[in-house]
């Protein structure tokens, strides 16, 4: 463990935690895809199979069971609890075209064709392009909640951050992952555009609007 | 064994 990773993870949580409190506080999910919430849950789900029998560390299996709980915790309050202030209408970004290029190319590139590794490629694979239904909704909305730009200012930083502790083990411990990285390097240049406008605007204390 | 299949990140 190093404190870009730590610094990364708990990023990773604060945007969960963001994320469901905003729900839960303002009773609504408007501004919120739920179809990037069902790719994270996918995302934690086929990474953690393992949760039940590899034991890295207590934190580790700590931070999982949380990513677990609270992502179904979200798809729930979005599909059921306020399943009417679903916007439906703006979240139509197609996940199958996530999906398959997802699954084919984890088939293709992967370190090992056993279950367990092939599923956490997959996983990799999906969580790079796992925003883009909900970078998609902002596009299409035009703007989107500060509390919601904070959300996702977080997700950004928690993976960009993995890219410097990926660069601390390569030089620290000769450890290199090429999947993870590459893929962390993708899903990190996704945000990049909202960063722009997330560090020109919100932090200027103005709402998160596209320029039209 | 091929440490990439023994995964410690989250």
């Amino acid at each position: 463990m190093n404190i870009f990773r730590l610094l990364g993870d708990i990023c990773h949580l604060v945007a969960i935690i963001v994320l469901l409190l905003k729900i839960w506080k303002t009773r609504s999910c408007a501004g919120i895809s739920g179809k990037s919430q069902i790719l994270f849950a996918l995302v934690y789900t086929t990474r953690y199979v393992d949760l039940f029998f590899t034991y890295v560390s207590l934190y580790n299996s700590v931070m999982k069971v949380i990513f677990l709980a609270s992502s179904y915790a979200t798809l729930y309050l979005i599909y059921v609890k306020f399943k009417a202030t679903y916007d439906f209408n703006h979240d139509t970004f197609r996940i199958e075209f996530l999906l398959i290029p997802c699954v084919i190319l984890s088939l293709l590139i992967t370190h090992d064709y056993s279950p367990v590794e092939l599923l956490w490629t997959f996983s990799i694979y999906l969580e790079a392009v796992a925003i883009l239904p909900q970078l998609f909704m902002v596009s299409k909305t035009g703007e989107a909640e500060t509390i919601t730009s904070h959300y996702l200012f977080a997700l950004g930083a928690y993976r960009a951050l993995y890219i410097v502790n990926w660069i601390y083990r390569y030089y620290t411990e000769s450890f290199i992952d090429g999947i993870a990285v590459v893929a962390g390097i993708i899903q990190t240049i996704l945000y990049a555009d909202f960063f722009y406008l997330y560090i020109t605007k919100v932090l200027k204390g103005k709402d998160f609007k596209l320029p039209a | 064994e091929d440490d990439n299949t023994h995964h410690d990140e989250l």
